[in-house]
């Protein structure tokens, strides 16, 4: 038997959203500590990986692990008929579930819908992603973060981000020309200016802007973001969702041979 | 010219 009622129903919503132009199935897996959910696009260039606590959900219940193979485009339909203030639970009682069910209630318990989606067998291959101490980590707005990629993305494709103990610096060169954009600590009250910066090495990585910009459709989940990075290493950068878990994105950064 | 890299390139499947 496996139950998860999460009381911010658009919480999970919001997760869904972040993750459906990356990622097209995605296996999560439920365990008594909570679910997970690890998926590469396509490409094997970008990594997304999701956990949420069981601890952060109004009721959770897993008898034994089970694995929910799930079409996002699907996922994404059914939970279009929830209320961005419903309780989502997702259920099912079978060992091996063919189907998932979706409970979406209101506030006043007056409305309840019910939805059954159907799952998939996908294979489980997923990445061995150890836990790195990175050289390099800024805290910084999320909204903000995501308006210099924007912003940077219509001059190049690519971004060079170089950290040093008090900036970080992110670059572009285009046809049109070049740019840059220069971050300094800054350790504001108010939440939009602050920047942390971690730098125990300095590092200069290139990036992609495209796999940012669909990074940054989580910005919803949190006011900050976090860049992990460290030389030669993949980026990651992760949304923390207040007392439930946290939304990890992995990027490979382009290298010159 | 930098290459993209893939993911495989650093962490392994497992």
């Amino acid at each position: 038997m496996f139950e998860a009622k999460l009381q911010q129903g658009v919480i999970f919503k919001k997760i869904v959203d972040a993750i459906k132009d990356l990622v097209k199935s995605v296996n999560i897996d439920a365990s008594t500590s909570g679910l997970s959910m690890q998926a590469m696009d396509s490409a094997h260039v970008a990594l997304v990986s999701l956990k949420l606590n069981e601890n952060g959900f109004k009721d959770y219940r897993c008898d034994r692990p089970i694995t929910l193979g799930l079409s996002i485009e699907n996922l994404s339909k059914i939970l279009k008929c929830a209320g961005n203030d419903d309780t989502i639970t997702l259920q099912t009682d079978e060992e091996e579930p063919s189907s998932l069910k979706f409970f979406f209630e209101n506030q006043q318990a007056s409305k309840i819908s019910e939805f059954s989606l159907n799952l998939m067998s996908l294979d489980s291959e997923s990445l061995g992603i150890p836990d790195t101490d990175y050289s390099s980590v800024i805290q910084m707005s999320s909204a903000e973060f995501s308006r210099i990629c924007k912003e940077l993305s219509s001059i190049s494709e690519t971004v060079e981000i170089e950290t040093s103990k008090e900036s970080v610096k992110f670059s572009v060169q285009g046809d049109i020309g070049a740019g840059s954009i220069t971050v300094k600590n800054n350790q504001s009250d108010k939440d939009v200016d602050r920047v942390d910066l971690q730098i125990d090495q300095p590092v200069k990585l290139t990036f992609a802007l495209r796999y940012l910009n669909m990074f940054n459709k989580a910005v919803s989940l949190s006011s900050t973001v976090s860049l992990n990075m460290s030389e030669e290493n993949p980026l990651m950068v992760e949304y923390k969702i207040d007392d439930l878990g946290s939304l990890r994105f992995y990027l490979a950064p382009k290298i010159s041979d | 010219q930098k290459q993209q890299k893939r993911l495989n390139t650093f962490y392994e499947f497992s």
